[in-house]
């Protein structure tokens, strides 16, 4: 594939892994915070949800937990409700 | 099974409910059933009563929207939100939306509003998401027939922390066992501990001991009794003798026995390598002479070096390709001197590995004494 297909897929990804744990996880992510310090917000969030589902804790993006954010589910949050 | 912040609940447990808006995807008629036998699953396991009004304001109102519907989370449309609903409280609480972009149904094609309107009620009536994959408040959706989707344990605790136990109806504490001499009974899931096999049956053991001189002697019990700490339904279980281990499946879960004792934390099944695809084993077993633990999910199967730890490449593969006489699915396996023993259905199959080839079938309940 080339290369900009595979930064387009990586990008809605990205952005759908946000929406889930925004939604799900009570993820914030503060316009202009630090790159580093939402990254890391952002992999304890993923963390967090991978438990959840009994995932393997990797904190990244896998394509288990990709596919496990796209199933159709309830629109209650996991977590602090 | 858990709960809101402060544990919310109805103080009054006869609770007034009303269909506000239907979809056009069902018939009311269709609609009221679903909604009345979801509830009816929650009063099965609780003092609760349930009464529809048609007018005046009810504890819970339930109703089909789209995108932006008046509170702060418009739904998504087709697919990812089906529904949410909210907590017990004045006004909207306890309310339960559902999304008017999926398709509804009562079963076939499309969401089955009975399984959805089940999850959500749980919600309104004070349960929030269970890690348990076999809850009924799971978040994500599995497709169900309303005949054979039914409270987990896991479910029933919860709701009964909240409400207590229904005061007049019989709610089985500890489940009947399964009717092992049933002509159609088929098992879970089967392994080995040393000398004895064991089978699982929904939340039912039965351990058969193999030394000779006890042959019909057979022990059995609730699952919590023999392997505390869990308490679903067992999908799978293999044995590696030389280890004295015994591996356990639920769901997405695994747990390791040693000595009938737990080990550690729950792993992950993805940890054996398995595709996200796969959201539980059906069967497993290891196979010592070759170290390799053969797995068994639908009509494929998955083999696992346990050397290497490691998937074997080139699989899945399909069961009936391979295994000459085997059915298309396999609901348990074990292996005792004498060769490997697969249970599908109501059968059970003696594979020899070195024929390749299936050499005996009995009636899978033959090995419970029937």
């Amino acid at each position: 594939r080339p290369v900009d297909e595979d930064q387009k897929m990586r990008t809605e990804d990205v952005e759908l892994a946000e929406g889930y744990l925004r939604r799900f996880y009570s993820l914030e992510i503060k316009g202009g915070a630090r790159r580093a310090r939402s990254t890391s917000v952002m992999e304890e969030k993923i963390r967090k949800m991978q438990n959840f589902f009994g995932l393997g804790e990797t904190g990244h993006l896998d394509s288990q937990t990709l596919d496990v954010m796209r199933e159709p589910r309830c629109g209650v949050p996991d977590v602090d409700n | 099974f858990s709960f809101y912040p402060y544990k919310p609940k109805w103080k009054n447990t006869t609770i007034t409910y009303t269909v506000a808006k239907y979809t056009p995807d069902m018939s009311r008629g269709e609609v009221q059933k679903s909604i009345r036998l979801a509830l009816k699953m929650w009063s099965d396991v609780a003092p609760l009563k349930f009464i529809e009004i048609n007018h005046g304001k009810a504890d819970i109102v339930l109703s089909f929207a789209s995108r932006a519907h008046g509170d702060f989370f418009p739904f998504d449309g087709p697919g990812g939100v089906l529904a949410h609903a909210f907590q017990p409280a004045e006004g909207m609480g306890g309310d339960v939306h559902f999304d008017e972009d999926e398709k509804w149904s009562t079963g076939g094609q499309g969401y089955s509003l009975f399984a959805v309107a089940a999850h959500e009620l749980g919600h309104s009536l004070g349960l929030t998401h269970s890690t348990d994959p076999s809850a009924v408040m799971y978040p994500t959706y599995r497709h169900h027939g309303s005949s054979q989707y039914n409270l987990s344990s896991d479910d029933v605790q919860g709701i009964q922390t909240l409400y207590g136990k229904p005061n007049n109806k019989k709610v089985e504490i500890q489940p009947t066992a399964p009717k092992k001499c049933d002509p159609m009974f088929s098992f879970d899931a089967a392994a080995m501990i040393q000398n004895e096999i064991i089978f699982f049956k929904s939340r039912h053991v039965w351990m058969r001991t193999t030394k000779s001189s006890y042959w019909n002697q057979l022990r059995e019990g609730h699952i919590s009794s023999y392997f505390p700490g869990i308490d679903s339904p067992v999908d799978a279980a293999y044995d590696i003798p030389a280890q004295g281990m015994l591996f356990i499946f639920t769901g997405q879960k695994y747990w390791v026995i040693q000595e009938l004792k737990i080990r550690g934390r729950a792993g992950s099944i993805y940890e054996y390598g398995f595709p996200s695809s796969v959201r539980q084993v059906d069967a497993v077993v290891h196979v010592a002479e070759y170290e390799k633990t053969i797995f068994f999910a639908g009509q494929f199967y998955y083999r696992y070096d346990e050397q290497k730890r490691q998937m074997d490449s080139g699989f899945p593969r399909r069961i009936q390709t391979d295994w000459t006489g085997i059915p298309r699915r396999v609901d348990a396996a074990f292996k005792m001197i004498g060769g490997l023993f697969l249970l599908s259905g109501s059968r059970s199959y003696q594979y020899d590995f070195r024929q390749k080839r299936v050499v005996k079938i009995i009636a899978g309940n033959t090995w419970l004494g029937c």
